[in-house]
């Protein structure tokens, strides 16, 4: 397993692109955006504005967290709030030109990272899944 | 980066011990289960039984899917259903003095795997993060 040739691959080769992400908008309902990580199995999605630019992070823990009350979980609430109110704004960005070497760093800390273009526009999303295969398979030469 | 070095390390020393991680025992209700994933943050725990053996694995979008209606999300029936109803039962179990190599592979399909000694008893987890950062130290030097 040689660090040079496992850091070569490019982001763009081991990315999902972004036409395969499922995401939200501003402006849902947290309600909406339970029923599109519901549907498509996700624990977290990326949220985009109508301009595909990338905004934060949406999650169930943080909708959870969102509307736990006191004595019990509030999901009336789902549809009184919006992504925008809750969601990490946080995020590491990732250029989808950049070295694989400084994502990893980014990986270990986070499940996923969202990768742009020069203007900021939302390109698509590496994995922990996608670089555990790529390591998986150099370590097995 | 040698492989050999990086896959020295025990799966006991990278493993997050039993008393750290968050779980859920058979029986307890999925509103119950909610909770401590809401509280703890995490979107999936072990599911243990009464004698620390490991059943299987409790996730928000089983939760999330168990009580998703035709028309909305049943959240009255999170105190009706069960963990061991939806629990999912086949999930990958690695022993604690197995190689890590083994693990690898299945990390790259599970966010994290249960550790247990021969006799069955949970002894803890393996996580992608913990993974990733061994890895990152090695690709570092
Ligand atoms: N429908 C499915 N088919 C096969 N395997 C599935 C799956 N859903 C989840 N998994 C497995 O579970 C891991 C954790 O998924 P999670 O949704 O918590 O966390 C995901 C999710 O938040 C996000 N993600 C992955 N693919 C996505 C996509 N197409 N659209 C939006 N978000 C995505 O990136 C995180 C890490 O993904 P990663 O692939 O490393 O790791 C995934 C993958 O190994
Ligand atoms: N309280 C916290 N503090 C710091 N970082 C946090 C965190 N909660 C989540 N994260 C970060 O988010 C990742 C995904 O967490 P998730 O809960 O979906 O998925 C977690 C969760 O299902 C389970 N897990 C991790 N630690 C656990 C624990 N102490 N008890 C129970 N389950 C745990 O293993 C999965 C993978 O964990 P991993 O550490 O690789 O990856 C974690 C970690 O990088």
């Amino acid at each position: 397993l040689q660090s040079g040739e496992f850091l070569e691959l490019n982001i763009k080769d081991l990315m999902i692109s972004s036409e395969r992400v499922a995401h939200v908008q501003i402006g849902n309902s947290l309600e909406h955006a339970l029923l599109v990580l519901t549907r498509s199995g996700y624990t977290a999605v990326p949220v985009l504005n109508a301009h595909f630019h990338l905004l934060g992070l949406i999650s169930t823990p943080i909708i959870m967290d969102a509307i736990l009350g006191l004595e019990r979980i509030e999901f009336e609430q789902l549809e009184q709030k919006r992504v925008e109110e809750v969601m990490n704004r946080s995020i590491p960005r990732v250029r989808i030109d950049s070295e694989l070497k400084s994502s990893l760093d980014l990986l270990v800390d986070h499940p996923f990272l969202c990768v742009e273009d020069a203007g900021g526009i939302f390109e698509g999303i590496l994995t922990r899944r996608s670089v555990l295969q790529h390591l998986n398979k150099h370590v097995r030469k």
